[in-house]
């Protein structure tokens, strides 16, 4: 994906806060759970959102995943709560 | 198709919608019409009825909101997100939240408000985000034509899962759910159509349509006016399905979807019942006219194109019922819609036409125009 390093700055805080809002459940864990954060859960949820929308899955912020995410959409999660 | 985790759904099949914020981009009749296409959307798929009310907490509350609105799920701005719903539920649930920065509208100028709202109302009615792009719960927007809408496979498949197939009859379409301010008149004169219902009232008939009754005295052409079901029977809210008097108990019943209420003059006496205390089959869901023949204290129940027997002093169903209404009622042609019984004839209501039944002769002895009874 051929883009500026400051697109791709934009377009990685986009995706981050778009897996945030449809690709994270909120309240689902139980107290005393440690929850994995950083590249591996959220190439995860890449992986997760490019299989819902029928996507090649790579897990990695490419076109397609980026033209994806700037559609507007319902603002429930696709992982339900 | 997918369903939230632990499948929540309505326990009811009539509920209730209200339009508490409207937006300023769209004038609040489109918002209503909107809202009320897209609940039909999926009312004429399951057995689900939706009625509006105007005050007080409804199990779908609408409203247009700006930002962060106290849900935990803020809304962004102009697009991102359009909007979001609440699974089936106490409280929020069933809740439906419009981004009020968002250009709402009828057409394609904008985001199509009945779009997204028949979306978000697949959310209220239990369905989560479908992976089928070709489905209305794909979570993308993309516009749908209100007018000659289909809901599309998945998503009957969806929400038939959750609340089973509606049984429609030939001839008794779905219920239009339109608002209940200043319903238009249904041009009885002028239109092929029936009455919903028919029945006696103390010493009056009502003839019902749509959200509209009239009032006659039964030997009486003059003062006849139609009037809004709300003003006077404002449970009811919109149209019935069926009605009849027990006269000896000054007591009259009507019928809507599943349930029933229970009049004393035009006072309602108490909360809708389940059509199911008579004793109906669960595949029933609604009636299509009711009759209370004096002579024999039983009412006829007609569905479809069969019709059941209540035995009113034993409140008791008959055994060996349904029946076939057209082999059982020689000359009576087509479904019932309503029914009246009026100096010991049955007068069968199907369609423009009312059938006069003779029960001794046990045959049709004149045929009238249904509207004729309004003096047309």
């Amino acid at each position: 994906f051929a883009a500026t390093p400051r697109t791709s700055r934009n377009n990685y805080h986009l995706l981050q806060a778009y897996l945030v809002k449809y690709y994270t459940k909120k309240g689902g864990h139980q107290i005393g759970e440690v929850v994995a954060r950083g590249s591996n859960s959220m190439v995860k949820k890449i992986k997760e959102l490019q299989a819902f929308f029928g996507l090649r899955v790579t897990g990695k912020l490419d076109q397609s995943t980026m033209d994806v995410i700037k559609r507007p959409r319902c603002g429930v999660p696709d992982v339900a709560n | 198709y997918r369903l939230f985790p632990g499948e929540p759904k309505w326990k009811k099949n009539i509920l209730t919608y209200r339009i508490s914020k409207y937006t300023s981009s769209m004038t609040s009749a489109d918002v209503d019409k909107a809202i009320e296409m897209a609940l039909r959307a999926w009312s004429s798929a399951v057995p689900l009825n939706f009625v509006r009310i105007n005050s007080g907490e409804a199990d779908i509350m609408i409203s247009f909101e700006t930002g962060d609105h106290g849900d935990s799920y803020p809304f962004d701005g102009p697009r991102g997100t359009l909007a979001h719903a609440f699974a089936p539920g106490e409280g929020l649930g069933g809740d439906t939240h419009f981004d009020n920065a968002e250009k709402w509208t009828m057409g394609k100028n904008g985001f199509n408000l009945f779009t997204v709202a028949a979306h978000e109302f697949g959310h209220a009615l239990g369905l989560a985000h479908s992976t089928d792009s070709s489905a209305l719960m794909y979570p993308t927007y993309k516009y749908q034509n209100p007018y000659g809408f289909r809901l599309p496979k998945d998503d009957v498949k969806g929400i038939q899962a959750l609340y089973g197939p509606r049984k429609t009859f030939p001839g008794k379409p779905t219920v239009p759910h339109t608002p209940p301010h200043s319903p238009s008149i249904p041009d009885l004169c002028d239109s092929s159509s029936s009455f919903d219902a028919v029945t006696m009232l103390g010493k009056e008939l009502l003839f019902f349509k749509d959200r509209i009754f009239w009032r006659r005295q039964v030997h009486l052409m003059a003062g006849i006016r139609p009037s809004t079901i709300t003003s006077s029977f404002p449970q009811l809210m919109s149209n019935v399905d069926a009605a009849y008097e027990v006269a000896e108990r000054g007591t009259a019943y009507f019928f809507k979807g599943p349930h029933y209420w229970i009049t004393r003059g035009f006072q309602i006496q108490g909360p809708p019942r389940t059509i199911y205390e008579f004793g109906f089959p669960r595949y029933v869901q609604r009636i299509d006219a009711a009759v209370y023949l004096r002579d024999t204290q039983k009412t006829l129940f007609f569905v479809g194109d069969e019709y059941y027997s209540y035995d009113e002093r034993k409140r008791k169903m008959e055994k060996d019922y349904p029946k076939n209404t057209e082999e059982e009622f020689s000359g009576v042609n087509g479904q019932i819609d309503a029914a009246v019984e009026l100096n010991g004839y049955i007068y069968f209501f199907s369609g423009p036409k009312t059938y006069k039944y003779d029960t001794e002769k046990e045959d049709v002895v004149s045929v009238l125009k249904s509207s004729s009874w309004i003096g047309c």
